[in-house]
């Protein structure tokens, strides 16, 4: 099936995106 | 019929300098690894116990790709990390990977593009705002955070803006002067960081290729918030 970036999106993939970003208003 | 090549549809993918992630969705998992390799494993059987059909290992640089089929094809329970590779294993590199494979690697692909979407590569603190450049380079996505809670989002397709008020305006192409002079005045902020970014980064990149051990300086941090 198609690839839907949005399949992928839950709270786990997006608490993994905030960890990548350095501090100062995330 | 004219041959098609899988370059046609996607470029080699690029997993360099991302965190490693395992991401399940119904009938595939996709890892980044520590060793930045990318995988695709793909599952069978009911969701009580999945078991891990097919596995493709691709190098960090999308240029090989190592396919198996664990257990002789009867499949291996699916645990927290790929199955071990067996003895036979299928290696393929980019341009000779059999067409029944493209689907695959164009999955682990767009995953791949969608984390380096997000993985800040530069982030700059300007006077006003927290400005990361991020990896998906080409025309890498930028995001601008201002300290009084505005917020840019700039791609290569469109330009969006979040007032502090929380009103926000998605500007597209060329024309990238706002609906107000308070907007623009953010807009133009943005480009000037985004800039920065750039420049750092390509003086960055310079001094990384004379270094003979490929250590990377990124992600790298500049400046702080006054």
């Amino acid at each position: 099936d198609e690839f839907d970036a949005e399949a992928f999106r839950d709270d786990r993939l997006e608490a993994y995106f905030k960890q990548l970003v350095p501090p100062g208003m995330q | 019929n004219q041959m098609r090549t899988l370059q046609e549809l996607v470029s080699p993918l690029r997993a360099h300098r991302l965190k490693a992630i395992r991401q399940k969705t119904k009938n595939a998992v996709v890892s980044i690894l520590d060793s930045e390799e990318v995988c695709m494993e793909l599952l069978k059987g009911s969701s009580v116990q999945e078991h891990v059909k097919e596995v493709l290992r691709i190098s960090s640089d999308g240029s090989t790709i190592h396919i198996y089929h664990p257990n002789e094809g009867r499949g291996f329970p699916l645990e927290d990390r790929p199955p071990p590779p067996p003895e036979d294993v299928f290696v393929y590199s980019f341009d000779n990977l059999p067409e029944k494979y493209w689907k695959k690697y164009q999955y682990a692909s767009k995953f791949v593009h969608l984390v380096r979407s997000k993985t800040p590569k530069i982030t700059l603190y300007t006077k006003y705002a927290k400005c990361m450049l991020m990896e998906n380079s080409p025309q890498a996505d930028v995001e601008v955070c201002f300290y009084d809670g505005a917020k840019i989002n700039k791609t290569s397709e469109f330009l969006r803006i979040i007032e502090k008020s929380g009103k926000s305006h998605t500007l597209k192409g060329a024309k990238m002067n706002g609906p107000s002079e308070v907007v623009n005045s953010y807009v133009e902020h943005a480009h000037e960081a985004h800039q920065t970014c750039l420049d750092l980064e390509s003086i960055i990149a310079v001094q990384e290729e004379r270094k003979e051990k490929r250590v990377s300086f990124f992600p790298i941090i500049i400046g702080r918030r006054p």
